[in-house]
């Protein structure tokens, strides 16, 4: 059991700096065990720091940092076990513009092996989907769905609706 | 192991019995402020076998049985089932299909089946331990769960990774 | 002091009420003393319900809609005893278009008692503000001011910017 | 009683002395994340006299000062004013101006100031005390101050309605 432990650590850890880096386009983190001579009941600290800061407690990140680190680990873990699938519920709100373009991209790089189900407010993260669900609530109080849209291939460019449509 | 159908009926806002279809890819789930979006996905973490009330944003359990509308009486039941696709045989049953039902009723007691077969909960989760699916696994995330995975308190962090294992 | 705090309470209630049906468009809602025999040391209890919901504790409510009901206290708060500023940091982002507007709407019915220090990634409450500025760390791990942005009076078109300034 | 001025130095990532001139109405801040716009928020909130290095998301208040970056030596203080528009007489003081300052040093202690002359926090707190903006007052919001509002423990609830009578 030790070693299977010690040696997915190892992989998560070094997974994490691929993901953290493809999310932060650079910078530097870690993932240690507080007492590496108990793998099996020691802790597990995380570093990171963006490109350009001091490696720092992951407090001191901002809203939109810790979300990202956050999504890196939780990609580095997809890496040794693939979940069969992930649903994402408004994790892209605390991310500026340019950073929820890269929280895309990595949901496509992982999305041949997790199927994503991914709720959210924000038009980039909806208009990269293949598929968009619209709930409702008509009757006041109670649920339903408004119909399924399929955004299709990606490199057949949609068909202007006619305008008013 | 792809998901393939949801079916909510009387689970939360969910008064009617409906049902969503999940494709490969990337699925955007997407509606105004309280239209139900969030209750999806405490659906399928209730389905998996969630027992923690907290879980499901309610004191007890049974807060998710449709309580009823300005014009709708509340429901007596709840209950949501999971389709998946089990081709790749990674659940070790011979069916080419799984479906996981869960259903509570308002006086007490929850009824789980595998398949249409009533099972108790020990067998869901013994069925799931591999797959990732887990109730506590890393499939479902949301603001919180960014908290657990950067966490202080790194007892939470650990079990990912030995969940990873 | 018990006549103040009970007048305090009474007042703030009856302000509530308008200020979260402004934000929520109807619905209902209310505080009350969980112990009203002790005013002094009583816990203070929240009630909200939304359009043709049924009353409900507020853990019920989903993320955007907490986060308008806690809007809606503060400025009810606000009423009875403004504070000269206020600073809100991303608290649209869990909003969705049409609550950012009325969200909005309740800064401008407060501006003129309460100066608004509002932090945010969204275009839309941007471009209601009076005046924008930019921070930006273009020496890493330095934060400095990018400029200040006059958006002026809000009747005066803004000169369109020859292209590519 | 308007925030004419904030300055800071050395407080988190402001290294430089930097001026933020601030007007009445709606100031919107933006920037990419971790720019520092959190940053200003809680040198508002410790300029007021803040006491928890928790609300300064830091584990020893000594992390409000600058720790250096990649190219960068860290500051051995920080310091934080706030000037205010007095002519309302609001802050029972005869000048038309309040500067408030505090100042911490790397080896300890933190020195408060009000227009330019050394005072203790006490001074400071019995200074604000009715003007609605108390370190624990209800003029500085984000997301944990939200659900600090809705917060079953409502006590917290409590010592806003009291600040407000
Ligand atoms: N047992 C129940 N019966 C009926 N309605 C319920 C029940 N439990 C929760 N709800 C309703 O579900 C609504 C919340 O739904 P949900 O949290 O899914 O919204 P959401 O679409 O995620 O919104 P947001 O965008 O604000 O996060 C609440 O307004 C509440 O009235
Ligand atoms: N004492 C310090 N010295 C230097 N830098 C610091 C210090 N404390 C915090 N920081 C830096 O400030 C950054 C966080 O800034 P802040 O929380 O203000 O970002 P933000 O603009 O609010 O971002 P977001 O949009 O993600 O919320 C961190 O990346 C951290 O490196
Ligand atoms: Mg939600
Ligand atoms: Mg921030």
């Amino acid at each position: 059991a030790r070693e299977v432990f010690e040696a997915t650590f190892d992989a998560v850890r070094s997974n994490f700096t691929r993901t953290f880096q493809s999310l932060f386009q650079g910078g530097e983190c870690d993932i240690r065990l507080a007492d590496p001579n108990d793998p099996l009941e020691s802790a597990v600290e995380i570093q990171a720091s963006p490109l350009g800061k001091r490696t720092q407690r992951i407090h001191l990140l901002s809203g939109g940092e810790r979300t990202l680190t956050a999504l890196a680990l939780l990609f580095a873990l997809y890496l040794v076990k693939p979940s069969p699938f992930c649903v994402l519920d408004e994790v892209d709100a605390p991310l500026d513009e340019s950073n929820v373009g890269r929280f895309i991209r990595l949901l496509y790089d992982f999305k041949h092996e997790t199927q994503f189900v991914v709720i959210t407010h924000n038009p980039q993260t909806m208009e990269s989907a293949d598929w968009v669900y619209g709930v409702t609530m008509e009757e006041p109080g109670v649920s339903s769905i408004v119909g399924v849209e399929l955004l299709g291939a990606r490199d057949v460019p949609l068909p202007t609706a006619p305008s008013g449509a | 192991m792809r998901l393939k159908t949801l079916r909510l009926h009387g689970f939360k806002s969910f008064a009617d019995r409906t049902t969503f279809e999940f494709r490969e890819g990337i699925t955007a789930i997407i509606g105004s402020n309280g239209c139900g979006k969030s209750n999806i996905a405490d659906a399928i973490r209730w389905a998996l076998g969630e027992q923690r009330a907290s879980a499901m944003r309610g004191a007890k359990m049974e807060e998710v049985i449709f309580q009823g509308t300005a014009r709708r009486r509340p429901l007596s039941f709840a209950e949501v089932s999971l389709l998946f696709d089990n081709q790749s045989g990674r659940v070790p049953i011979p069916q080419t299909e799984l479906d996981l039902a869960r259903k509570v009723f308002r006086e007490g007691g929850s009824e789980y089946s595998l398949n249409r077969t009533a099972c108790r909960l020990r067998d869901v989760q013994s069925l799931l331990r591999d797959t990732g699916l887990g109730a506590n696994a890393y499939s479902i995330i949301e603001a919180t769960m960014i908290e657990t995975l950067l966490s202080d308190r790194a007892e939470e962090r650990r079990s990912l990774f030995e969940e990873a294992a």
